[in-house]
């Protein structure tokens, strides 16, 4: 027996949205430790990795280990008809081929149940380990979002470098080129509007922006973004999710050959 | 050229 009861249903939403276009079919690993995703594109180029720990959850009881494979298209069709204030419980009997959505309003007036059926999807799962970064950049989201939106409309690739004088983004296309800037600024008096760079050494990494884009669908989940580099490693676009977990994005570099 | 890798170039599937 599954049922997870999530106050914050604007959360599961904002996820969903973030997700469903970069993968189409994944599955929720549910376990007493929380609710899990990891799941690739189909390309292989990218990566999400979702924690949703049992504590940020109002109820949380999983019987069992449990593997839910769903279609994010239609989870996401299903919690669009959720309110953003809506209590969002997920429940799935053992052995049930079938997964339901229960939205509450606040003032409990309206109940919606929502009932998807669950899909068999083979996934490998990658084993990726904690590593040490070159460098750590936390930005605001808002704000990195907008730099891959702008570059996009000039270039289809952007080089992220990082030295001691800050962060830059750049790219090339058919009109020109841009370059962004970003430089080291915590003395900013709100935190969550502060560029904060950690760099053991200078690195500089070429991505495809198409991707960055895609990632930058969480950013209403949290107001900061941090990017993790390291040289020939797929960079990690991390959004946390308040007091329950993350959302992780891994971008594969495109390498001179 | 630019070549563009892929994750599991990366990372061992578990």
């Amino acid at each position: 027996m599954l049922e997870l009861r999530l106050v914050q249903g604007s959360l599961l939403k904002k996820v969903l949205e973030a997700i469903k276009d970069l993968v189409n079919d994944a599955n929720f690993d549910c376990s007493a430790t929380g609710f899990s995703l990891q799941a690739m594109d189909s390309s292989h180029v990218a990566l999400v990795a979702l924690l949703l720990r049992s504590e940020g959850f109002e109820h949380y009881r999983c019987d069992r280990n449990l593997s839910m494979g769903m279609n994010l298209g239609n989870m996401a069709k299903m919690l669009k008809c959720a309110g953003n204030d809506d209590i969002i419980t997920l429940k799935a009997d053992d052995g049930s081929d079938t997964v339901t959505f229960m939205f509450e309003s606040p003032t409990q007036d309206k109940i919606s149940d929502f009932e998807m059926k669950l899909m068999d999807i083979d996934s490998e799962h990658l084993g990726i380990p904690e590593a040490e970064y070159h460098a750590i950049v936390r930005m605001p989201s808002s704000e990195f979002g907008r730099i891959c939106k702008d570059l996009s409309s000039i270039g289809d690739t952007v080089v992220i470098s990082v030295t001691k004088e800050g962060v830059k983004f750049s790219t090339r296309g058919d009109i020109g080129t841009a370059n962004i800037v970003c430089r080291q600024n915590n003395t900013v008096d709100k935190p969550e509007e502060a560029t904060i760079i950690e760099m053991t050494e200078p690195v500089s990494l070429t991505f495809a922006l198409r991707y960055m884009n895609s990632f930058t669908k969480a950013t209403p989940l949290s107001s900061i973004v941090t990017l993790s580099l390291s040289s020939d490693l797929p960079v990690v676009v991390e959004y946390k999710i308040a007091e329950m977990g993350y959302i992780r994005f891994y971008l594969a570099p495109k390498i001179e050959e | 050229k630019l070549q563009q890798k892929k994750m599991t170039g990366f990372f061992d599937k578990r």
